[in-house]
This record gives structure tokens, sequence and C-alpha cells, in this order.
């Protein structure tokens, strides 16, 4: 029999407007 | 174009291993300075091959931050570049590539039987073990969609300004100049001055640069029939456009360039093998405005041959023209008011758009099929021009 593997763990993603908003408040910060 | 694919050894199990604090490193050299120039001769796509084994690795020991900052520094690493060559059609096409290849390569691996049922015994040795990056993949798909519409955004751009000249304004075809309409023969409109007069050859070179890049690239086939789709539509509702509302190019001779012009454009997709595109299924109202200026214009039979033929154009649109529409000379009549009411007659159940101009900036959407490779990760090598030593095949 065929052995199943193991459920993979979904990993969490921002979305790509988050993903942009942290970018932009990490150049703010950064001078 | 040659492909360096070297077999590697048989240990080689098609990842890469890095340290975390060289991640800013590899994103730099593979992704924000990386000219692609400097992969010419390399098996297409190569950085998203790169990638998708540094994220393999990173799977692979169970790192999940590993995993979310390498993707996430990949992703903003490539809006960066994109964010600086806006208007660079090498480079954005060059970054469609490799994210829609990233893209396929974390469905291809992602372990989900339905994106594996091509791969070899191989491949299905190379998917993910421990994480369901689905999440990561409408990212990446979200990203794909920025950088198309960038694409079409530069590709429109180099042609507008060719498009009227081009399509409208030269003539090509031998003694046409001679039956330009009475009161035009020695008109030429400003864009056809000097610098900005092109001929329909540059359009059709500028054509072939985009779609030589895009195949070298190794852009999926099916997005670059989407490309030229839409680059098609612009052509033909700026042309239309201006045929619309200028009198001066509503004429029998205009309509003998456009139809040939528009031949030339069907001749290129024909031989480009991008027949199936669509692309020319947009140019229906273009082609239905070239017969419509060529038609005779006069009896009860004419008015119902041209309504019978201009089924893509609107009622509107047939009278607008038929109203500019410029003899030739002497011989030749206006048209007539009546028959103007008549083809209106003859029209009125249609139920036509009530604006006259085409939505020159309207965008089809794009959509992106699952398309794997026959690749296998330990094929790739990875040229030494990289900078990439810091990565250990494993």
């Amino acid at each position: 029999s065929v052995q199943r593997p193991r459920p993979r763990v979904l990993l969490k993603a921002p979305t790509l407007a988050e993903m942009e908003e942290m970018t932009t408040s990490e150049e703010e910060e950064s001078p | 174009r040659q492909v360096t694919v070297q077999r590697k050894e048989k240990d080689f199990q098609g990842m890469l291993e890095y340290h975390k604090e060289d991640e800013a490193l590899l994103i730099r050299n593979l992704v924000t300075d990386l000219k692609p120039q400097m992969l010419s001769g390399t098996v297409p796509c190569l950085p998203a091959y790169i990638l998708y084994m540094c994220v393999r690795y990173a799977d692979n020991t169970n790192d999940d931050l590993k995993v979310h900052s390498l993707l996430t520094s990949t992703i903003n690493g490539i809006k960066k570049v994109l964010k600086k060559h806006n208007d660079d059609f090498e480079m954005t096409s060059f970054w469609l590539s490799n994210t829609c290849r990233l893209l396929h390569c974390l469905k291809q691996y992602s372990g989900d039987e339905g994106f594996m049922t091509q791969n070899t015994a191989k491949q299905n040795e190379h998917c993910l073990k421990n994480f369901d990056l689905t999440e990561y993949r409408q990212v990446l798909s979200d990203l794909s969609i920025q950088i198309y519409q960038q694409l079409i955004k530069i590709a429109e751009g180099l042609l507008q300004p060719m498009i009227v000249s081009a399509m409208l304004e030269n003539e090509s075809i031998q003694g046409l100049s001679g039956v330009k309409p009475m009161g035009y023969r020695k008109r030429s409109s400003s864009m056809a001055d000097g610098d900005n007069s092109y001929c329909l050859e540059a359009i059709i070179r500028q054509m072939n640069c985009f779609h030589t890049v895009m195949c070298d690239q190794g852009l999926d086939p099916e997005i670059i029939l989407q490309v030229f789709k839409q680059l098609f539509y612009m052509i033909t509702a700026v042309t239309l456009n201006n045929l619309l509302l200028r009198k001066d190019v509503c004429s029998w001779s205009t309509g003998m360039q456009l139809r040939y012009n528009i031949s030339q454009l069907e001749e290129w997709l024909r031989g480009r093998n991008l027949h199936q595109s669509g692309a020319a299924q947009t140019m229906e109202p273009l082609i239905q405005a070239a017969q419509l200026l060529q038609l005779k214009k006069k009896t009860r039979e004419d008015a119902e041959a041209i309504c019978s033929l201009c089924t893509s154009l609107s009622t509107q649109q047939i009278v607008k023209i038929l109203n500019l529409y410029t003899p030739l000379n002497e011989f030749e009549e206006r048209v007539t008011v009546s028959f103007i009411r008549t083809i209106q007659a003859q029209l009125q159940d249609r139920n036509d758009p009530q604006q006259l101009l085409l939505d020159s900036k309207h965008m089809f959407p794009v959509l992106f099929p699952f398309n794997p490779s026959s690749l296998t990760m330990d094929s790739i090598h990875i040229p030494a021009c990289l900078s990439l030593e810091f990565l250990n095949e494993v």
C-alpha cells in the first residue's frame, strides 16, 4: 500500500498590498 | 539559443543550502542587481529555479521563518527592480517570466496531485516536504498580474506614437497618393510630419522585437498570446478612434491602404504562430471600417450590404463614418442624407453601445495557466557570473 505523506503546514502570507505597506513603513523608518 | 544544462553528480538532490545572513546578498545578486543579458545562453528562468531550490532547502529543514523571509525578500526585490525599470520592456518581461516560473514551481512541487500529473519520478522527489505555500502562490499570482500590466503599458507606450501615421497616413500602396480626397491631396497631418512619421514596417519591427525578447526569456506561450491580443486591440482602438474623428482619412483610398495594412498585420501573426491568440479578431471593427470606406454607398442594396457586413461596428460608428466620408474626386458623390437614414432605419433594432469611441485603455483579463517544466532541479547549473558561490548544492 502507498504511504500517504503527512499534510503540509499552511504558511500564512501577507497580501501583496500588505507587503507593500510593510516595505513602505520600513523605508520610512530607515533614514 | 544554447541552453547550459549540465548533468550534476548523482547526490545533488536539487536543493541549495544558504545561511540566513546571506539572504540579502542572494536577493541582491539574483534579483535587484541582475542584468538579464548576463544570463544569455543559460536555461530560461534560471533565477526562478535557483530561488525554488533555496525555498526547498528552507522547507526541507522545516524552517518556516526562513521560507517566509526568502519569499518576502524575493517578492520585494522583484517589485524594487520593476519600479526602477518601469520603462524597460526587456527587464519587465524577464521578471514576468521568472515570477510566473517560480509560481509554476511552487505548484509543480507543492505535492498537490493536481499539479503533478506531468512530473517524472525524479521531479516528484523534489516536492516540498513540510509547508503548504498556497498563500504565497496567491501573492506571486497577484504580482504576475502587476508585472503583466507594466509590460503592456511599456509596449503600448512604444507603439502608440506609431499607430496613426503607420495605419492611416502612410501610403505604401503605389499610386494611391494620386487618389487622395479632394482638398486633402497635399495635406499631411501634424503627426505625419518629420520625425513623427512611421510606416507599418516600424510597428512590425517593434512587435518582432517584443516577441523575440519574450520567447528568449522563456515567457509562457499563453502569456505571449495574451500580450499580442492586448496590443492588437490597442492598435485597433487608436486607429478606429482617429478614423471616427478625422474627415481627411475617411476616404476610399485610406480604406484600401488600411485594409492592406491590416492584412500585413494578420500575415505577421501567422508568421509568428500567434494567429490563435484572438489578436486578429480584435481587429474586426477596423476591418469592417476599412471595407465600409470601400463599399458603394448609394442604393438600398448597398445599404443592406453595409448593414449585413458591419456587425462589429455600432450604428453610431457606421453613421459617423458615412457622414465623414469624403469623395475622391468630382465624379464621386457624397453619401446622401437619405442613404444614411436608410442605414439607420435598418439598424434601429440593434442594441448597440452608446459610446462612439473604443476604450483604448481597456485591458483584457489575463490568465496564467499552469505550465510545468520538464527540467529537473538537479540538472541546473549556476553560472559563476551570478556570484552565488555561497550557495551549496545539497
